[in-house]
């Protein structure tokens, strides 16, 4: 029985897959499943909807796990996907975000990459497209957008592991969802998981200058950060992109903020100091539980404060 | 499967902006086939680099030259992944 899918535990692509059609037949007064387009090796890019119904409303765009091998940031979304259908109802303030907008989530941004790193080698990162010219595969998915690209902080080697691509959207995995984003044109935030060092990041990346609404980002991702400590005191660090970290081109939540999406934000999920990426499998449920409270309180300040 | 005997990730911490200027020209030696975890970016932040067995004392000499300070995270990275592919497995079961 699917019953029985354990979210406490790593999954193939197949099985993530297959859960995500559990979820979508468990919970189908809220949750669809859509295919937003297919990776370079033609593995389908799902989207879970969660929607309460009417069309266009305004929405929440959340994925997970667009460098592969961070499988905890693919398990976490599982695990949020299943918190979201079964809080709808039970928990007020999901019932009332779910009752004016709608969630996008993409719980394996990079398939073929997830595939390559369960069948091949662990450490990969890249999608596995075929640079031409060369003979290294994959470019890095997030100094791919459309955004500064090919600025500091991205790669030219093909051979790097954050190659940046011959050309913005060259990667077929950012270009779906540069499309589904754009034709549904009523995105408000734009929220990606990654793994790990524990950081909340808001704009730019490719450009160490503030964004035009940095006091409200700096502000609502203070807040959120204390929501992740509140559960098990873990602290994450909060800043743009390039002052927290480095300055990086080519990323998603700088396409998105510069068109238009006020709220993006990037989270770099728990590090317990002895694994890095590699957290064993009793740490999923945790760093999912926390990083569940993060997502929440933004969401709940996108859906009161329109624009 | 590609593995990664011997394999060993190490926890940079660096003091100040000139150690961080180090680390970037070691992320730059190409031959060395480092794969950073964590770039260098800010003396505040660690960097986390996986360093192939071959080329661990290269890499440890470099940083120990420059008195660059280090702990290994991951001491044999091909370990952590048997025990991550152990625990995948025993969840299969549990599964079924």
């Amino acid at each position: 029985s699917s019953n029985s899918f354990n979210f406490g535990a790593y999954h193939t692509l197949d099985e993530i897959y297959a859960e995500l059609d559990h979820l979508a037949s468990q919970y189908s007064n809220i949750v669809s499943k859509l295919q937003i387009g297919e990776s370079y090796e033609k593995r389908p890019l799902y989207v879970l909807k969660f929607s309460t119904g009417g069309s266009n409303r305004p929405a929440i765009w959340l994925d997970a796990g667009i460098h592969s091998r961070e499988w905890v940031t693919q398990a976490s979304a599982i695990w949020i996907a299943k918190k979201i259908a079964t809080d709808y109802g039970q928990d007020p303030s999901i019932t009332s975000l779910l009752n004016k907008m709608d969630i996008f989530l993409l719980t394996v941004s990079n398939p073929d990459g997830y595939v390559f790193t369960h069948t091949t080698n662990r450490m990969w990162r890249k999608t596995r497209s075929k640079n031409k010219g060369s003979v290294c595969f994959g470019v890095d998915p997030n100094r791919n957008w459309d955004a500064g690209f090919g600025g500091p902080g991205a790669s030219k080697n093909p051979c790097s592991d954050s190659y940046h691509g011959p050309s913005a959207n060259s990667e077929v995995e950012v270009r779906s969802v540069v499309n589904f984003i754009k034709n549904h044109g009523n995105v408000r935030a734009f929220l990606t998981l990654h793994s790990y060092s524990q950081l909340l990041m808001y704009p730019y990346g490719y450009k160490c200058t503030e964004p035009a609404d940095y006091a409200e980002l700096d502000a609502l991702g203070r807040a959120a950060a204390s929501s992740i400590r509140s559960l098990y005191g873990t602290t994450f660090t909060v800043g743009s992109i390039c002052t927290t970290i480095y300055q990086a081109s080519g990323g998603s939540i700088d396409w998105s903020y510069d068109n238009g999406i006020k709220y993006s934000f990037a989270f770099e999920l728990r590090d317990t100091g002895n694994y890095g990426f590699l957290l064993p499998a009793s740490q999923i449920i945790p760093t999912a539980e926390e990083t569940w409270l993060g997502l929440k309180k933004i969401m709940e300040h996108v859906r009161d404060s329109p624009y | 499967l590609q593995t990664f005997v011997g394999h060993q990730v190490l926890r940079i911490k660096t003091r100040n902006e000139e150690e961080v200027k180090k680390l970037q020209l070691l992320e730059s030696l190409e031959h060395l086939e480092l794969d950073f975890w964590r770039n260098p970016s800010t003396p505040a932040h660690p960097v986390d680099v996986r360093v192939p067995a071959n080329n661990v004392q290269a890499v440890k000499a470099f940083l120990e030259s420059y008195g660059i300070e280090y702990s290994i995270l991951i001491e044999d990275l091909q370990v952590v992944l048997d025990q991550e592919k152990q625990d995948m497995e025993y969840n299969q079961q549990k599964d079924r």
